[in-house]
């Protein structure tokens, strides 16, 4: 069985910066219909993700803040050239189910996330 | 390759009932550390799912109410028996990342989400 990449099921991202409110995070979801937005600096390095259940926890305690509060900032990333497996394996490992993929520079070059890994299995 | 079924990769479902407010509804998601929960009626039976998206959407569009409101009432289901490579298939289909587990009386047996489906390449 030939090995399949990262980079073969990676989508492009949608990214946000740090000092967007958790509604502007949230209409993004909806509107690209989504669950992880991936959070970069002013040259588009990765700080951060936010995800629908972050936006659920915002709820659950009554945070009404800016993303960066509640934001994600130690991230488990992938690279384009590694095998699917692992991208699997470190989603599992860390109980999440999206990996941004960056480059060397921490460039966000796209994601992977369980659905997409889920949809190889649709035969 | 032997076919591997539902059965053998679905999870204990947590339910609610549909009069459930939206914060609590965002706890139960919280400190189970899920993103769907399916919605039942007094006899157990499926009404709706109701996802960590659903609350990004209230957000998105300042829904305060009950989760009936915001839930989705069409539920596209799994049934213990059937290939997972069905399961995989419903939900690329629909844009969705988790199926509840029905018998034939709706009753909920439990759940099988993407990142069920994904730990499986995690080889
Ligand atoms: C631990 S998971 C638990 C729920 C469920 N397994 C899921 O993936 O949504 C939820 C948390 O994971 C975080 N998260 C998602 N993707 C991540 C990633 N690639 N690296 C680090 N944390 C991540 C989110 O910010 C969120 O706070
Ligand atoms: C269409 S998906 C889009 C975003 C992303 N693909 C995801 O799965 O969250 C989000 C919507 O799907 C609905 N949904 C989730 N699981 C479902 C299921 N088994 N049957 C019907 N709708 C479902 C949710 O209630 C939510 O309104």
């Amino acid at each position: 069985q030939k090995v399949m990449f990262v980079r073969k099921v990676m989508r492009g991202a949608i990214v946000l910066k740090e000092d967007v409110s958790l509604e502007e995070a949230a209409k993004v979801m909806i509107e690209k219909s989504i669950n992880h937005i991936p959070i970069v600096d002013d040259e588009g390095k990765l700080v951060g993700i936010i995800t629908s259940w972050d936006i659920a926890k915002a709820v659950a305690i009554g945070y009404k803040g800016k993303i960066n509060g509640i934001m994600t900032k130690k991230v488990v990333t992938a690279n384009p050239d590694e095998p699917i497996e692992l991208a699997a394996s470190k989603m599992e490992k860390h109980d999440i189910s999206a990996l941004p993929v960056v480059d060397v520079n921490l460039k966000v070059l796209g994601i992977v996330t369980s659905e997409d890994l889920s949809k190889l299995l649709a035969r």
